[in-house]
């Protein structure tokens, strides 16, 4: 059970009502301007990808653009499906890439999906990585994505939000 | 990816990764 | 009395070697959000984003380099204000301050870079912990390596709080610390870096920068303790723009605190580090004020002050 020789304590005059009602009690003039921080938390809304309520070839179009703009590269798509497109994106920071030989060309695939009637979900998804000479990332090879277990998302996130600005600028 | 609505110029994406047998949501927030 | 003394010794020792053999990685949750500004956003930007998170630090990630940027704290939003008040001329560039400027404001201010330091997370617990007391900071980032790019990953950022809230809920031994606190030396007299509510705010803040603290008691003429000013109160300064106002006193600057405010946690030299980490459990408090039977202050227990207890003592 809790120690009954604790001493342990909440100051009182600490609390802000009550802290409030002291300044106010000695009418202080700035304490009557100033307002509390609003700390009620704006829920962030999540979702999967971008949303579209543009016409589907439209939004592909647009897609094209901005990955031609931030030069990346993407491969043929096949007849039976134009909705996806499979991205190869440098992405190299300096000579380090080089001689440490890091894979510097992300893969990410980009697909369209419809959610209803005129609305439509651009998502957006990692595809490992490759070294400039063509190689494959090891992600390939050695370990399946299943074993890869240190895996920073943060140059994935990175050059999509260059592709959702460009997009966003452009739109 | 997950996306948050674009708000005073900030973009939020987001991507869950597996950390060894954890996972971790890495929220990223740039200017747009 | 001598079967108290050894009890806490052994529990002492039982702890030390819990965390000796946890790892950084063992304290996180099995998932967990972890939110990171990219250097090039706006450090009046990064403000909104840590009060609508409800945090006062995050991580930064340098894109150009694509490495970790270090860690913007509430030193940092001090400093910024420090400037301000050595440049008043210059509000609209902390209007356009990005945060891969703040290291220019350290320079301007002749402010010492807080040295970070960062740790594997599956180094012992125990190594995290010192090197967060060498460094002084009161978090430690873990940082791993992607197996693939070899590039840097920020996994997450381990505060002392969450540390002593993970032993004072994994360490049944916590129960045996029975000793009192007069007897273990673990208090720092804080009656030297007092004020009083009629404080100018800024005199309050150049407090909290030039003596590496992170809170000011508040006391009044009797010398008793009756607020205090926390270094993340800035941060709620800042958003609402009244830093600016040279004559505000502390006092005022505390009507800014939102309701949340859980109000300052205070103990005495009677009490024992069983009740105070059983206190750590269920609150979020971050330090404990020594008062004496009738409220004057006498001194700080900080969470670093029981962490070095717990690392080097008995």
């Amino acid at each position: 059970g809790p120690d009954e020789t604790s001493t342990i304590a909440i100051l009182p005059s600490s609390l802000p009502q009550i802290h409030r009602a002291n300044m106010m009690q000695q009418g202080s003039r700035a304490a009557m301007k100033i307002t509390p921080l609003n700390n009620k938390k704006s829920k962030t809304k999540w979702h999967f990808g971008i949303r579209s309520r543009s016409y589907p070839l439209d939004v592909m179009g647009e897609i094209y653009i901005a990955l031609k703009n931030l030069g990346a590269e993407w491969a043929k798509p096949s007849e039976e499906d134009l909705w996806t497109i499979k991205v190869r994106w440098r992405y190299d920071t300096g000579s380090l890439d080089q001689q440490r030989k890091i894979p510097d060309l992300m893969r990410m695939v980009i697909q369209l999906f419809q959610i209803e009637p005129n609305n439509y979900l651009v998502d957006f998804k990692f595809d490992g990585w490759e070294t400039s000479n063509g190689e494959e990332g090891s992600s390939n090879s050695s370990s399946t994505e299943e074993e890869m277990s240190t895996f920073s998302a943060y140059p994935f996130l990175h050059l999509t939000t260059r592709l959702i600005m460009e997009l966003a600028v452009n739109s | 990816l997950i996306t948050s609505s674009i708000k005073h110029n900030t973009l939020c994406v987001a991507s869950t990764v597996r950390y060894k047998s954890k996972y971790a949501t890495q929220i990223l927030y740039g200017p747009l | 009395e001598q079967n108290i003394q050894l009890e806490q010794k052994l529990a002492i020792q039982s702890i030390r070697n819990f965390l000796k053999s946890k790892t950084s990685y063992d304290v996180l949750p099995v998932s967990y959000r972890l939110i990171v500004l990219d250097t090039s956003l706006l450090v009046k930007k990064s403000l909104n984003i840590l009060l609508q998170n409800n945090i006062v630090s995050a991580p930064l990630w340098d894109a150009k380099t694509s490495k970790f940027a270090g860690l913007l704290t509430s030193t940092d939003f001090i400093n910024v204000i420090q400037y301000y008040f050595c440049n008043p001329d210059k509000f609209d560039l902390i209007d356009k301050l990005q945060l891969n400027g703040l290291k220019d404001i350290e320079k301007c201010l002749g402010v010492p870079s807080l040295d970070q330091g960062s740790i594997h997370p599956f180094k012992p617990l125990y190594d995290a912990c010192v090197k967060m007391i060498e460094s002084r900071s009161r978090r430690i980032p873990l940082i791993d390596q992607d197996e693939e790019t070899q590039r840097e990953i920020i996994v997450s950022v381990l505060t002392q709080y969450r540390i002593l809230k993970f032993v004072s809920l994994n360490c049944r031994e916590t129960r045996f610390l029975k000793r009192k606190i007069r007897e273990l030396n673990i208090v720092t007299d804080a009656s030297i870096d007092s004020c009083y509510m009629t404080t100018p705010v800024i005199d309050v803040i150049q407090m909290l920068s030039t003596r590496g603290v992170s809170s000011v008691p508040i006391i009044d003429e009797h010398g008793r303790l009756v607020n205090v000013y926390e270094a993340v109160d800035v941060l709620g300064l800042i958003k609402g723009g009244i830093y600016n106002d040279l004559s505000l006193s502390v006092g005022e600057a505390l009507m800014r605190r939102g309701d949340d405010f859980e109000g300052v946690y205070t103990c005495t030299v009677e009490d024992k580090l069983s009740t105070i980490m059983d206190t750590i459990r269920k609150a979020r408090v971050h330090r404990f004020f020594v008062v004496d039977g009738s409220g004057l202050l006498q001194g700080v227990i900080t969470l670093s002050d029981i962490l070095k207890y717990i690392l080097f003592e008995e």
